[in-house]
């Protein structure tokens, strides 16, 4: 069979309003 | 420089290669600086996100998870930023709301899950993702995409809202019909200002204009039904309100025109393909009140035949129309204030709500069926427009 076995590894994400306060807290701290 | 070596489409893998300190690069020209106007208009639907899609399956083949993050965290953060910048254009917020559903339907379709395979060819099951699980990141994508259609409603809600009254009420296309106004009424407008006014061809036209711009943003089928039925809820709800507040609008003459105008709406429907989408539901108060203005409105039979004609409108709705209904011509009386109280007390078992007007700020809750697509990974190339000459095909 040509199917490739399921992903193993479960990426973590942030949810979409943590994300947010992440990039906002990083335009913060650049020049 | 890389050399570029012509290659067979079937030794392409479908995937993108990009160095990682092009991150910026990338999402600056294919998210935030790409005009859905200029560049995008010629490029094939959804392309913005299948080849975002293909670098995230590179970095996965690279078992990077860190590159996997980031490029999923840029793109995410870039789409809502242009969305900050240019949240007022519809054909903006329409791009980025097919394009991010497009990576969506990609992350399932390619996430190895067999729910999301059925329909995949067997060169389609090779290109799914190897190492990473991304289900967190598809909820993540899944509520940006609410986000977005949340801000395509109010943008064409406040383009719509402009035409609603004038378009669906005051603007008279049935000829001959001016001649019969309420009597004792005058016209709210000046003819000066009815040259300038919509009618309801502006708004057949504008919807029209939205529709075509979804299609040819490649938008899901599915979704446009739940926009298109948004837009007739906005319709319904803002014309049955001013009807509700308007007593020059509560004639048999103004009934005949609201009836004339809704056959329009739904002659769009049939030509756009679109009568299953639930759009013409949402008109059903609207057109129970233009029915009341018509029908009898005197004897108990007619009371009986109002308030099982009239289930989509609430009780408090029935008896203003009856209230401001206002006779055309001398031979017409007015409703009787016996006839309203006979209909009153027919509907007072009802449990509806006391509220008059309706809530023209509703939204339908969305939902994104999960929508494969069948174009092959492998053949995708990238247009030098885009200017993207830094990512590779491998």
């Amino acid at each position: 069979s040509t199917q490739r076995p399921r992903p193993r590894v479960l990426l973590k994400a942030p949810t979409l309003a943590e994300m947010e306060e992440m990039t906002t807290s990083e335009e913060e701290e650049s020049p | 420089r890389p050399v570029n070596i012509p290659r067979k489409e079937k030794d392409f893998q479908g995937m993108l290669e990009y160095k990682k300190e092009d991150e910026p690069k990338l999402v600056k020209n294919l998210i935030l600086e790409l005009k859905p106007r200029g560049v995008a208009v010629n490029l094939i639907p959804g392309l913005p996100a299948y080849i975002l899609f293909m670098c995230v399956r590179h970095a996965d083949y690279l078992n990077d998870d860190q590159k996997v993050r980031s490029l999923l965290t840029s793109t995410i953060n870039s789409i809502k930023k242009v969305l900050k910048k240019r949240g007022d254009d519809f054909e903006t917020v329409s791009f980025w709301l097919s394009n991010t559903c497009r990576f969506l339907h990609c992350l399932k379709q390619y996430s190895g899950e067999e729910g999301f395979m059925k329909h995949n060819t067997s060169r389609q099951n090779e290109h799914c993702l190897t190492n990473f699980d991304l289900a967190e990141y598809r909820q993540v994508l899944s509520d940006l995409a609410i986000q977005i259609y949340q801000q395509l409603v109010r943008v064409l809600e406040n383009i719509l809202q402009p035409m609603i009254v004038s378009g669906m009420l005051e603007h008279e296309t049935i000829q001959g019909m001016s001649g019969v106004k309420p009597t004792g009424l005058r016209k709210r407008t000046s003819s000066i200002a009815d040259e300038g006014a919509y009618t309801l061809d502006s708004i057949l036209q504008q919807l029209g204009s939205f529709h075509s711009v979804m299609c040819q943003h490649g938008m899901d089928p599915e979704l446009i039904k739940q926009v298109v039925k948004q837009m007739f809820y906005i319709v319904g709800a803002i014309t049955l309100n001013n009807l509700l507040l308007r007593k020059d609008m509560c004639s048999w003459s103004k009934g005949m025109q609201i009836r004339y105008n809704v056959s329009q709406l739904e002659e769009w429907l049939r030509d756009k393909n679109l009568v299953n989408s639930g759009a013409k539901e949402t008109l059903e108060p609207l057109i129970q009140a233009a029915q009341l203005l018509q029908v009898k409105k005197k004897t108990d039979e007619d009371a009986e035949a109002i308030c099982s004609m009239c289930n989509a409108l609430t009780t408090a709705q029935i008896v203003k129309v009856l209230f401001l209904y206002t006779p055309v011509n001398e031979f017409e009386e007015r409703v009787s204030v016996s006839f309203i109280r006979t209909i009153q007390v027919r509907l007072r078992d009802r449990k509806d709500s006391p509220q008059l007007l309706m809530d023209a700020k509703h939204t339908f809750p969305v939902t994104f069926p999960f929508n494969p697509s069948s174009l092959a990974l492998e053949t995708i190339q990238i247009p030098t427009s885009l200017g993207l000459g830094f990512i590779s095909r491998v």
